[in-house]
């Protein structure tokens, strides 16, 4: 089952 | 101060429709080159970079920086008052508390004013180096909307195929399944309906059609959409401005 990544998991917090 | 003027306030109009159902609350940085936002949406799976050069305005000043904090659905509800054809200037002092949004009838003597409240934005900032890429779409922006929109009925989630020479939309559902397909092809007469695929690897991605179907509100911004990919990444969605950009940052869905 693919789960729904969140873009903290790319890109960091500046 | 800050001082933009429009020659049409459909730019604006659009932008904020395109936005507005993504993202409440966004801070606008303005500078002397241009105004800019990144936003997130409450999920932080969307995130939209938003630049309007200053190119794109027919007057544009910026003497010193500003933030503008604005909440999303209160400026529409003031952008739809204006026509669409109308000039559209927005001022700002250097320490606003509003912002103030001017239309001006190109045709008539009439000047509608109106002043809108400032918030005070606590908003985090993604850094987003310079992405790679194994695949990158141009294609009409309508018919990118349409497949979001068709696909959707079926699912809520929408994979995205690529190989060689053409894009596969798929889309699994319940009840059934569906998939569009397209192909590279060039229209010189009408460039925009050109599809063009560039491609390094092949790509095979799922994403919310959800998301899908609150970027494509952004239609009726550009004829062309891009669509840039990379496996296992945030897919890039590009909508040109007349000088500057409407970008959404997508994340896929996948197994972890």
């Amino acid at each position: 089952m693919s789960k729904q990544q969140t873009l903290g998991s790319f890109f960091s917090s500046a | 101060m800050l001082e933009g003027k429009f020659d049409e306030a459909s730019l604006l109009k659009k932008v904020i429709d395109a936005m507005k159902d993504s993202v409440k609350l966004c801070n606008f940085n303005c500078t002397e080159n241009g105004i800019s936002v990144q936003a997130i949406d409450d999920s932080r799976v969307l995130l939209i970079s938003l630049l309007i050069e200053a190119g794109s305005f027919e007057d544009y000043r910026c003497d010193r920086n500003i933030v503008l904090g604005l909440e999303m659905e209160s400026l529409n509800k003031i952008i739809k008052n204006g026509n669409a054809s109308d000039m559209l200037t927005l001022v700002a002092e250097d320490s606003p508390d509003a912002l103030n949004l001017i239309f001006e009838d190109k045709r008539r003597d009439r000047i509608a004013e109106y002043s809108l409240k400032l918030m005070d934005i606590d908003q985090d900032f993604l850094k987003i180096e310079d992405m790679k890429f194994d695949a990158v779409v141009n294609m009409p922006s309508a018919e990118f909307a349409k497949i979001c929109r068709d696909m959707k009925t079926l699912s809520e989630s929408l994979q995205i195929i690529i190989t060689k020479d053409s894009v596969k939309f798929n889309s699994e559902g319940d009840f059934g399944s569906g998939s569009v397909v397209i192909k590279s092809f060039t229209d010189l007469e009408k460039t925009e309906e050109s599809v063009r695929i560039t491609l390094e690897k092949p790509i095979n991605l799922t994403f919310g059609a959800k998301y899908l179907n609150d970027i494509i509100k952004s239609t009726p911004l550009a004829s062309q959409v891009t669509i840039k990919l990379c496996d296992k990444q945030p897919a890039l969605f590009e909508y040109q401005l007349p000088s500057g950009y409407l970008r959404f940052y997508l994340a896929p869905k996948f197994e972890d």
